[in-house]
């Protein structure tokens, strides 16, 4: 499963950024 | 007590969060209307299984919608916020589930977010022994908080108490974290006080509650973990995502 930077999970940064949609 | 009312008052910051807390029937139709749409899947793995991680992954993704729109939470910077979610996104997920069970949920059988019924008696059957073991451990703490009426206004807030417990020092902004989780102690034993006089202690019940959610949690990752090292999850489980990632 893909990764964020730093051990963050791509999904989260997904659901939480105001600029991206989440899967 | 407010003059004219007609008993003792709710704190505001659990009226807030009751405002904010989106209502069973609107959850449902979403994620039944998600799960409707065909999935990628792995053709190997049992169906109803497969459905369950899907059902569990949109159930996750209206959780962190539901803390998106939190007070304190959204005036978070995304880094903090982030270290929040992932400390505690399974103890929301399992404590999602409790609640259901003690609000809606019949003897015998666990509620699922779609609005399904499963007997207790096909998890024993069905399910492996990890799984029936931790749904068997869950429906002792719905027999417990059952007992303890844990009522709507106290289930919002020892999930707002959830979201926020951690020790601030692992996050950048501490003082508007820990103010929150002092606000938030406070007004459930506020209300637990007012509205449950006679129950003595029922707000370090609750608490104690909340300890069990937590081993609760860490038994559902290690039953997900263990899943995962059977190559049995569905790919791109967001859950599993979550569980890989570095934690505090």
């Amino acid at each position: 499963p893909c990764q964020g930077p730093v051990g963050r999970p791509a999904i989260l940064q997904a659901l939480l950024s105001p600029s991206l949609r989440a899967r | 007590p407010e003059p004219f009312s007609g008993g003792p008052s709710v704190p505001e910051l659990i009226l807030q969060l009751l405002q904010l807390e989106p209502e069973e029937d609107q959850v449902r139709a979403r994620i039944v209307g998600c799960l409707q749409e065909p999935a990628k899947g792995r053709p190997d793995q049992p169906a109803p299984f497969s459905l369950l991680c899907r059902m569990a992954d949109q159930t996750f993704i209206s959780i962190v919608d539901w803390a998106r729109r939190c007070m304190v939470f959204k005036e978070l910077e995304v880094a903090d916020q982030m270290t929040l979610l992932q400390n505690c996104w399974s103890e929301l997920l399992v404590f999602d589930h409790i609640y259901r069970q003690v609000q809606y949920g019949k003897e015998g059988s666990i509620l699922l977010v779609t609005g399904q019924e499963v007997e207790l008696s096909v998890v024993a059957s069905q399910a492996g022994s990890l799984l029936h073991s931790l749904v068997l451990r869950a429906q002792e703490l719905v027999l417990q908080l059952h007992a303890l009426q844990l009522d709507r206004q106290e289930f919002v807030c020892l999930k707002f108490l959830i979201l926020l417990s951690l020790d601030v020092k692992f996050l950048n902004n501490h003082s508007l974290v820990k103010d929150a989780q002092e606000k938030a102690n406070a007004a459930l034993l506020d209300y637990t006080l007012c509205h449950y006089p006679h129950c003595g202690d029922k707000f370090q019940q609750l608490l104690l509650c909340l300890v069990e959610v937590r081993a609760l949690s860490v038994q559902a990752k290690e039953y997900l973990y263990h899943k995962h090292l059977g190559n049995e999850m569905p790919r791109n489980n967001l859950l599993i995502e979550m569980l890989q990632a570095k934690q505090t």
